[in-house]
């Protein structure tokens, strides 16, 4: 089973068009494996993305180096799928 | 559980759990409900539309489907919910008891069964199909991405490792050709409500073109009273519009090519939440979702019950 420990879901916040493409060229910079939860759409809505652990210090390095805004909305997906799993089994041995 | 009266609709359930769920409905139910297995997925599982109708051959029909892309996990459950949900209404809500004696109305709950099991059991973060893609290691295909309406154009990725890879044809993936060909068979379709997460939008189309749909007042006045009641239940706030103004441009999706299909009732669901929780919603909002969700489902199939075409 794939885990996501210290993955972490980023709300981004471009200030403006040129932002908003520069998060855009993120969509294709494959080596981060990033998966956009919510995609780019104008600079008034938020991005969400989630990035593992292994790119997070790059992600965060691109955009403070653009000075774009972001947030940490998730701060370790793994601790919420556990939690997820646990209530799923906690709820089938009560079923049992 | 022995009987859907005692099936936890409050808790994500396993795909095997929601068949189950799904034979019991019909077994409980036989005036009313049926399964129609519609067509299998790329790794063989059955592809099973409930279909609720209280006679008659061919009516005209509402569409529901949930779980299109895998990991949304409150949109399955949510559909559960809303299979119970007519069965026990019927007879008792009036507008409902109108509608289906008028309309039938088919509920695909796991659109993407073979994503809805990896998801279970390899990688909870999976939203797409699970066929390999020749020539490369990315597995997978975006099946809101695979329809023939803008195949291909800007606002899907051509990048099988991509989650938004339309893939190497307009309708290769099966669990999407099985609805296409479902669709073209019944002829009769007047809604289709395909039901995504997260966000909490209401969209309709289109989202591959800026062409405003020759519907759009209707379409956009029918979604204002749709959220309107949706948030009258819990104050949950929804967006609403056509795809490509209010999220961005997507090719290739589901609303677009019903909707060009002639199904003037064509909207896509965001559900909650707005991005606390994510894809990871806990199960405690399941019921909240559902049951506000159902509220403006009513408002799309009262006003197509009201405006056959």
């Amino acid at each position: 089973k794939e885990t996501f420990d210290g993955h972490q879901v980023l709300r981004i916040a471009p200030r403006d068009e040129a932002q908003l493409a520069l998060v855009k060229d993120m969509e294709d910079m494959m080596e981060f494996e990033l998966d956009f939860w919510k995609g780019v759409t104008e600079v008034a809505t938020h991005v969400d993305v989630r990035v593992p652990f292994h790119s997070l210090q790059s992600t965060k390095t691109y955009l403070e180096s653009q000075d774009i805004k972001y947030s940490i909305m998730i701060e370790d997906l793994q601790v919420m799928l556990d939690e997820e799993q646990e209530e799923m089994d906690s709820a089938a041995r009560d079923a049992e | 559980p022995r009987n859907t009266d005692s099936f936890d609709f409050s808790r994500y359930h396993t795909l095997n759990e929601i068949y189950s769920f799904q034979d019991m409905l019909v077994a409980e139910n036989p005036k009313m409900v049926s399964k129609i297995v519609i067509g299998r997925s790329y790794e063989g599982r059955p592809l099973n539309v409930l279909k609720f109708s209280t006679g008659g051959t061919n009516r005209p029909a509402i569409w529901i489907d949930t779980g299109i892309h895998s990991r949304e996990w409150v949109t399955q459950a949510s559909g559960t919910w809303f299979a119970k949900k007519i069965v026990t209404d019927y007879g008792s809500d009036p507008a409902l008891t109108a509608i289906l004696d008028t309309m039938d109305i088919f509920l695909e709950i796991v659109t993407n069964p073979d994503g809805y099991y990896y998801t279970h059991n390899t990688n909870r973060m999976w939203r797409k199909t699970r066929k390999p893609n020749s020539g490369s290691s990315c597995v997978g295909v975006d099946p809101n991405r695979n329809w023939d309406a803008g195949f291909g154009g800007a606002g899907a990725s051509s990048n099988p490792c991509s989650e938004t890879y339309h893939g190497p044809s307009a309708h290769s993936e099966s669990e999407v050709k099985s609805i296409v060909d479902f669709v073209k068979s019944h002829g009769n379709l007047k809604a289709f409500l395909s039901i995504h997460s997260y966000s909490q939008m209401l969209l309709y189309p289109y989202g591959y073109t800026r062409t405003v749909a020759k519907d759009q007042a209707e379409l956009h006045a029918v979604a204002e009273k749709a959220i309107t009641d949706l948030a009258s239940l819990y104050g949950t706030r929804y967006r609403y519009g056509s795809i490509i103004t209010t999220i961005y441009q997507a090719s290739g999706g589901t609303i677009d090519w019903t909707y060009n299909q002639g199904i003037k009732y064509s909207y896509t669901f965001e559900l909650r939440d707005t991005g606390r929780y994510g894809f990871i919603l806990p199960a405690n909002q399941i019921i909240p979702t559902a049951k506000e969700t159902w509220l403006a489902l009513m408002v799309i199939m009262d006003h197509t019950y009201k405006n056959l075409y």
